[in-house]
C-alpha cells in the first residue's frame, strides 16, 4: 500500500496547477524512491516529468509499484479543498480503485478526506537519456517569466541563442522585433537573483513561446529555473525542488522556416 | 514561422 505524507499541501497544490494546463489525465507512478510522473502532451511537443522523491514526505511507504491513473481536473477540485499550510496525506491499496486524500490542519482539529476515482491510462513513456547539455543556464524563474510574457506579446516563437557573450532571447512578428540578453550575474545578498551561464559550446534554437509562457507556471516552485540546451535536441526546463525532487518539462523545437 | 518538432523524433517510446 502506499501512504505518503506532505507537510504541506501547498507543494502538490503548485505542481498540479503547473501541469494541469498541459496534461490532463497522468499516472502517479509509485514506488520506495517516490511518486513519478511522466506525461505529453496532445501534441506531443512537450512533456512533463515529475519526481517528489521519498525524502519530500515524510512518512513515506509504497511496499510495491502502484500507478495512480488520476486526472487532474479532478484533482484540482479536491485539492482546492486543502489549505496550503494543511498537512496532506496520500494513501491508495496495492490494487486501488480510488486514492485517498487526506487534509490535515496543524491549527485547529479539522480533518478533511477525499476519495478520487482512478483511471485506467494506458499511457506512452518515452526513454530520455541522460544528456550533456551544451549550454545550461540558471536564472530567476520570475526572470525567465517576465522574459516569455513579454517576448509572447509580439511574437510566437523565440530564439534562444546562448554564446560566451551571455544568452539572447529573441523574437520577430508583425508589429516588430524584440530582445533580452542577459549575462551571468552573482548577487551575494540574493543568490535567487544570480544568472549562471555554463557553455561548453554556442547553441541557437527557437521555440514556441505559448509552451514556455505555460511552463512558467512552475516558477512560485522554486526561485531558480535551470535551461539545458543542446543544438537539434529539444530544451529542458528544471524548477528544482527540496530534497531532490524536481518539476522538469521538456520542449520540442522548432526547425527551418 | 518555423516547423513545430515532435518529441518523439528525438525520445523512443518505451
Amino acid at each position: 500500500m502506499l501512504e505518503a505524507r506532505l507537510e504541506q499541501a501547498n507543494l502538490l497544490k503548485k505542481v498540479v496547477d503547473a501541469i494541469k494546463d498541459l496534461v490532463q489525465d497522468c499516472n502517479f507512478d509509485c514506488n520506495d524512491s517516490g511518486i513519478a510522473l511522466q506525461a505529453m502532451d496532445n501534441s506531443h511537443v512537450a512533456l512533463v516529468s515529475m519526481m517528489l522523491k521519498s525524502e519530500s514526505f515524510s512518512p513515506f511507504r509504497c511496499d510495491r509499484n502502484i500507478a495512480l491513473g488520476i486526472n487532474l481536473t479532478s484533482l484540482t477540485k479536491v485539492l482546492r479543498a486543502a489549505q496550503n499550510e494543511d498537512i496532506l496525506t496520500l494513501k491508495a491499496e496495492d490494487a486501488p480503485d480510488v486514492v485517498n486524500l487526506v487534509f490535515e490542519s496543524a491549527e485547529s482539529d479539522r480533518i478533511s478526506e477525499y476519495d478520487i476515482k482512478l483511471m485506467d491510462i494506458d499511457q506512452e513513456h518515452l526513454g530520455i537519456p541522460e544528456t550533456e547539455y551544451a549550454a545550461t543556464i540558471s536564472m530567476p524563474s520570475a526572470e525567465f517569466q517576465r522574459i516569455c510574457r513579454d517576448l509572447m506579446a509580439l511574437s510566437e516563437s523565440v530564439s534562444i541563442e546562448c554564446s560566451k557573450e551571455g544568452v539572447k532571447f529573441a523574437c520577430q512578428g508583425d508589429i516588430g522585433s524584440g530582445s533580452v540578453t542577459l549575462r551571468s550575474h552573482t548577487n551575494v545578498d540574493k543568490p535567487e537573483m544570480n544568472v549562471e551561464i555554463d557553455l561548453t559550446e554556442p547553441v541557437s534554437l527557437t521555440f514556441s513561446l505559448k509552451y514556455l509562457v505555460g511552463f512558467c507556471k512552475a516558477s512560485s516552485l522554486s526561485g531558480q529555473v535551470k535551461l539545458c540546451l543542446s543544438n537539434e535536441v529539444p530544451l529542458l526546463v528544471e524548477y528544482a525542488l527540496a530534497n531532490n525532487s524536481y518539476l522538469r518539462f521538456y520542449l520540442a523545437p522548432k526547425i527551418g522556416d | 514561422t518555423p516547423l513545430q518538432n515532435d518529441l518523439s523524433e528525438f525520445y523512443t517510446a518505451i
